[in-house]
């Protein structure tokens, strides 16, 4: 463990949690796409399965149960309890251009042919373009809440400190995943656009727009 | 092949 993947969990920690209480204190989930937080509940499900086959540490297990919880909670808030709430004419990502191409990919390009490391790798790749929904829904309704960007926000850094985990364990431990990298990567890149309007027009705190 | 070194992540 080192400083980036422990302050980049965190930040994932805290973008999942803000947005479950978002969902659940203002009763809506107004402006946020349900497909996004579907596609990361089958990220986590699918990366997560060796939670039934191998222990790693008590952070790792009890991290992962909160995730998958909390994304699942959050799918059902979305889809179930604040139904009414949700725009999903504004949500209108077509989510199987990013799930076919990248279930194609992770069955192509892997580091073991066997179930769970195919399962491991079509999550990797499905993570990095999971987040394009929310940001077509955002680009189509043209701004978002500013507890949605602060979301947005820890969810791009997350991934962006995990790059600097990985330089850190190439130069310590002294092995890399090149499958990881370049998919974090491309999840970070996605990111840029919406980084510099969040730091840009942070600062004033008004909505949101493109 | 072995599996991607990077499973003990979350």
């Amino acid at each position: 463990m080192n400083v980036f993947r422990l302050t980049g969990d965190l930040s994932h920690l805290a973008a999942i949690i803000i947005l479950l209480l978002k969902i659940w204190k203002s009763r809506s989930c107004a402006g946020i796409s349900g497909k996004s937080q579907i596609l990361f509940a089958i990220v986590f499900t699918t990366r997560y399965l060796d939670l039934l086959t191998s222990f790693i540490s008590l952070y790792n297990t009890c991290m992962k149960v909160i995730y998958i919880g909390c994304a699942y909670a959050t799918v059902y808030l979305i889809y179930a309890k604040f139904r009414a709430t949700y725009d999903g004419n504004h949500d209108s990502f077509r989510v199987e251009f990013l799930v076919v191409p990248v279930g194609g990919l992770s069955v192509l390009i892997n580091h073991d042919f066997s179930p769970l490391e195919i399962l491991w790798t079509f999550s990797i790749y499905l993570e990095s373009v999971a987040i394009l929904p929310q940001l077509f829904m955002i680009s189509k309704t043209g701004e978002a809440e500013t507890i949605t960007t602060h979301y947005l926000f820890c969810l791009g850094l997350y991934r962006a400190l995990y790059l600097f985990n990985w330089i850190w364990r190439f130069y310590f431990e002294g092995f890399f995943d090149m499958i990881a990298i370049v998919a974090g990567v491309v999840q970070t890149v996605l990111y840029c656009d919406f980084f510099y309007l969040y730091v840009t027009k942070g600062w004033f705190s008004r909505p949101y727009r493109l | 092949d072995t599996e991607s070194p990077m499973k003990d992540e979350l």
